[in-house]
C-alpha cells in the first residue's frame, strides 16, 4: 500500500520534487511581478482558477490510482473529490514552496504573496509597490482575498517546517482524500476501511523512518477546512463584484467543484 | 449526476 500511495503520487505530480528544489531561487523579476499586479481582478481570477483546475485534474488522477478508490461507488468518489481536491492541492503546495523567501512555484517561477495582489483589487497602472501602498486609490475591493492568500502561504510554511518526504506528502494527500467523515457518503464503512488501512501503513512508514513525532506536529484538519471555506467566500464575493462575468470564464471543472 | 459531468468523465476515462 505504501508503494502504491507513493507511486500514485509521483506519477501524477506535474513537477518532480528535485526539479522544484533545484529551481527554488528562480523568482519572478520585479517587472514580471508588476505585470501580474497590473492585470485586472477578473483576469487574475481566471488565471488562478485555470492553474488550480490543472492541479485538481492531477488530484483526480492520483485518486484513480489509489488502491481501492475506484472500487467505491461513483457517488462516493465524487463526494470525496469534491470535498478533498482543494485540500490535497494545498497540502501538495508545500513541495512547491520555498519557506526561506516565502515564495511559491507558479507559472514557471517562484513568486510571493504580492504576485497575487490583483486577485483582491483592480490592477494598478504599473507603479511600484511602495508608491501604491497606503494611498486612497489603492483601496481593496476584496480585502479578504489578501487574508486568504496569506493564510495559504502560512499553511504551506507550517507544513514545510515539518520537512516531509515525498512518501509522507503522498500519505497526507491520500488521507485527506480518503476521509470517511465527509458528509453525504453512501458507503461510509467502505471508505472507513480504506482510511484505516492507509493510517496503519502511514504509521508503519513513520515508525520505520523514525518520524513518529510527525503526527503530533501536523496542522489540525480544521485549518484546511477553513482555507477551503475562505476560498469559497472569496469566490462568492468575486461573483458579486462581477455579476456579468460569463460562467464560461472559469474552467468547467472549477465551476463544478466550487 | 449531470451536475458533475466533468468529474464523471475524468473518473471514467483511462489514466490520462
Amino acid at each position: 500500500l505504501t508503494q502504491n500511495v507513493l507511486k500514485s503520487y509521483l506519477e501524477t505530480c506535474a513537477q518532480r520534487t528535485e526539479e522544484l528544489q533545484r529551481r527554488r531561487w528562480e523568482t519572478f523579476s520585479s517587472q514580471e511581478v508588476c505585470a501580474y499586479q497590473r492585470q485586472s481582478m477578473a483576469e487574475m481570477w481566471q488565471r488562478c482558477a485555470g492553474r488550480l483546475t490543472e492541479a485538481i485534474q492531477q488530484v483526480v488522477e492520483f485518486a484513480k490510482r489509489l488502491q481501492g478508490f475506484m472500487d467505491l461507488c461513483q457517488h462516493d468518489q465524487i463526494v470525496l473529490l469534491k470535498a478533498g481536491a482543494l485540500e490535497v492541492v494545498l497540502v501538495g503546495m508545500c513541495r512547491a514552496f520555498n519557506a526561506d523567501n516565502r515564495t511559491v512555484f507558479f507559472e514557471g517561477k517562484y513568486g510571493g504573496t504580492e504576485l497575487f495582489r490583483a486577485l483582491g483589487r483592480a490592477g494598478d497602472s504599473g507603479r511600484g509597490r511602495g508608491q501604491a501602498e497606503g494611498t486612497a486609490s489603492d483601496e481593496e475591493l476584496l480585502p479578504g482575498c489578501h487574508d486568504l492568500i496569506s493564510s495559504i502561504f502560512d499553511f504551506a510554511q507550517s507544513l514545510c517546517a515539518l520537512h516531509c518526504s515525498d512518501s509522507e506528502v503522498a500519505f497526507l494527500c491520500a488521507l485527506v482524500l480518503l476521509n470517511a467523515s465527509r458528509p453525504w457518503l453512501q458507503e461510509q464503512a467502505k471508505v472507513a476501511v480504506l482510511q484505516g488501512h492507509l493510517e496503519v501503513a502511514f504509521r508503519l512508514l513513520l515508525r520505520r523512518t523514525q518520524r513518529e513525532e510527525l503526527l503530533a506536529r501536523l496542522p489540525p484538519a480544521g485549518r484546511l477546512r477553513a482555507l477551503c471555506s475562505q476560498h469559497l467566500e472569496q469566490l462568492q464575493a468575486f461573483h458579486r463584484l462581477h455579476p456579468g462575468l460569463l460562467p464560461a470564464a472559469f474552467p468547467p471543472l472549477y465551476r463544478e467543484l466550487f | 449526476q449531470e451536475k458533475h459531468r466533468i468529474l464523471h468523465k475524468l473518473l471514467q476515462n483511462g489514466n490520462s
